[in-house]
């Protein structure tokens, strides 16, 4: 009997999950530990009856009824000649931003790059980690985007483990703007003098990032319709 | 209060919460929602008896509409619902692969009344 309803209910669920079109009933997308942190903390909660405020991620220290994870549609550039004058790999990071609500405030923007699993092996070679606005996409797959303003400027151990980026900053300018994506330019370079040593190494560092390098936008919105701050202190 | 007798047996019939566990799977919506995989959501039924309507966490109006059930049968009984209600965290994914945890209010009925 729930075969012959679907229909039905499928129609209903998207009206109460406020989606537009049905979700795909395909593979899940990895999910970060900490949402399912979250969602294992509010479980154990509403088990014990404690009261909850559902507008504040204690998780992340941020006010916000929704969490979107946003993942990276992007593509790889120069693929073909990578590690010249020290480049390990770029990429161009498109994230689609139309799941945000216009009337939703920002209260949290975070790029994650995950470089690969840790291993006493990967600490080599150190790499620079840097993060631009792309100004003009230009053709997909054709042309090469036009790099603009340089967001983060990072060193890192080696290609392994996660980071982290405060992208607030940013992605306030593309929502005043009601651009319904973000693109982001991503160049990682190898440090010099470390180059040589990667060579004794099984496998090339930069080809392996080429294959594990994931980023995801964790997004947290507050609609105030739904919080409102005042009574939630009292 | 204390003039009113209960019959005995007939308490299991006034209004209150009754265990509801909503599970996905049953729905067909483990498709799309990744957690939790259901949730005690509970409801609510039972009479609501002119004669308890003090004791059934009751509203004025409920006590009015009992006792103008009593005289007049044309006006239907109090009905037995949710009061108090409370929000459940849902972690699913949208048709752009989108993970999104949200919460959503009024899910879980914990109290019930006339």
């Amino acid at each position: 009997p729930w075969g012959q309803t679907s229909e039905f209910q499928d129609s209903d669920l998207l009206q109460f999950l406020g989606l537009e079109k049905a979700p795909s009933p395909h593979r899940f997308q990895p999910v970060p530990r900490v949402l399912r942190k979250i969602i294992r903390a509010r479980e154990a909660a509403a088990a014990s009856g404690a009261s909850q405020d559902l507008c504040y991620v204690k998780e992340l220290g941020v006010r916000g009824n929704l969490l979107q994870l946003l993942p990276d549609q992007g593509f790889f550039l120069n693929t073909q000649k990578p590690f010249q004058d020290g480049s390990c790999l770029q990429k161009v990071l498109y994230f689609n931003l139309s799941a945000i609500k216009e009337k939703a405030k920002l209260t949290m923007a975070q790029l994650t790059l995950d470089l690969g699993p840790r291993s006493y092996y990967n600490l080599r070679p150190e790499l620079v980690v840097a993060l631009s606005v792309v100004q003009d996409r230009g053709v997909w797959g054709r042309s090469h985007p036009k790099v603009g303003r340089l967001l983060f400027l990072r060193s890192v151990p080696g290609p392994q483990g996660q980071l982290q980026f405060n992208l607030q900053g940013a992605l306030k300018d593309w929502s005043s703007n009601r651009l319904k994506n973000l693109d982001l330019h991503l160049e990682i370079l190898v440090k010099e003098d470390r180059y040589s040593r990667v060579t004794v190494q099984p496998e090339n560092p930069c080809d392996r990032l080429l294959r594990s390098l994931h980023a995801s936008l964790l997004v947290v919105t507050l609609n105030p319709k739904h919080c409102h701050p005042s009574s939630r202190k009292r | 209060r204390a003039a009113i007798s209960v019959p005995k047996g007939f308490c299991r019939n006034f209004c209150h919460r009754h265990q509801l566990f909503i599970n996905f799977q049953d729905l067909g919506w483990h498709k799309w929602v990744i957690a939790p995989k259901g949730f005690m959501a509970n409801y609510c039924h039972g009479e609501c008896p002119f004669s308890m309507t003090t004791y059934l966490n009751s509203s004025n109006y409920a006590f009015m509409q009992a006792l103008m059930h009593m005289a007049d049968p044309k006006v239907p009984k109090a009905v037995c619902v949710p009061t108090k209600l409370s929000p459940i965290s849902m972690l699913y994914q949208d048709s752009d692969k989108n993970v999104i945890l949200r919460h959503y209010e009024d899910m879980v009925v914990d109290e019930c009344g006339c």
